[in-house]
């Protein structure tokens, strides 16, 4: 464990206590895309399921990955059935098929073991890279966004760029280096890069999350 | 280069 990991990760634990949040105070989850969130649990559910049957890695870690799983789990309740109406699926329209069909066929490429665990493990990670997608379109779609939403993106996104430092730190110190999650890990941050210069150049001074027209 | 294993990353 080292700083960008441990502030990575919690990181992560900010954004979704924040979406959270937004749902619940707003009683809406208006700008929020389904589609992302549903696949958000699909990534945790076959990376985390390992707890089942892989070594014990530390508390820690089992504590983050049953709360990943839990509050993935929760916010697809609140937004499926306790504000139910507020979900708009007629602009969440990306084809979750272009980003399923891609992470199965890429996890049975590259994967370190040819089996059943290693194989859902890179899937885990090739779709977590996409995942982000379909509420980066829908955000392109509407044009604007709640300062709140913007945060949230803004946490996750952070989580992701704090991954590449510690995979830096890693590689100096103990000489490790995962070549499937850095890869991937790069793709993913990538994605943010646009949203990234419009939350520093708006929200952060105080304007409103607007996309040029 | 090693293999990471088991996955200790989140």
């Amino acid at each position: 464990m080292n700083i960008f990991r441990l502030f990575g990760d919690l990181s992560h634990l900010a954004s979704i206590l924040i979406l959270i949040h937004k749902i619940q105070t707003s009683r809406s989850c208006r700008g929020i895309s389904f589609k992302t969130q549903a696949l958000y649990v699909a990534v945790f559910v076959t990376r985390y399921l390992d707890l089942l049957y892989a070594e014990h890695v530390s508390i820690y870690n089992t504590f983050m990955k049953l709360f990943f799983i839990g509050s993935s789990c929760y916010i697809l309740y609140l937004m499926k059935v306790r504000f139910r109406p507020t979900q708009d699926p007629s602009i969440d329209t990306f084809r979750l098929e272009y980003l399923l069909g891609p992470s199965v066929v890429l996890a049975l490429i590259f994967n370190y073991t040819f089996s059943f665990t290693e194989v859902l493990w890179a899937f885990s990670i090739y779709l977590e890279a996409l995942a982000i997608l379909p509420q980066l379109f829908m955000l392109q779609r509407t044009g604007e966004a709640e300062a709140i939403t913007t945060h949230y993106l803004a946490a996750l996104g952070a989580y992701r760029a704090l991954y590449i430092p510690n995979w830096l730190y890693r590689y100096f110190s103990e000489g490790t280096v995962d070549p499937i999650a850095v890869v991937a890990g790069i793709v993913q941050t990538g994605l943010y890069v646009d949203f990234f210069y419009i939350y520093f150049t708006k929200v952060l001074r105080g304007q409103k999350f607007e996309l040029p027209a | 280069e090693s293999k990471p294993s088991p996955h200790d990353e989140l």
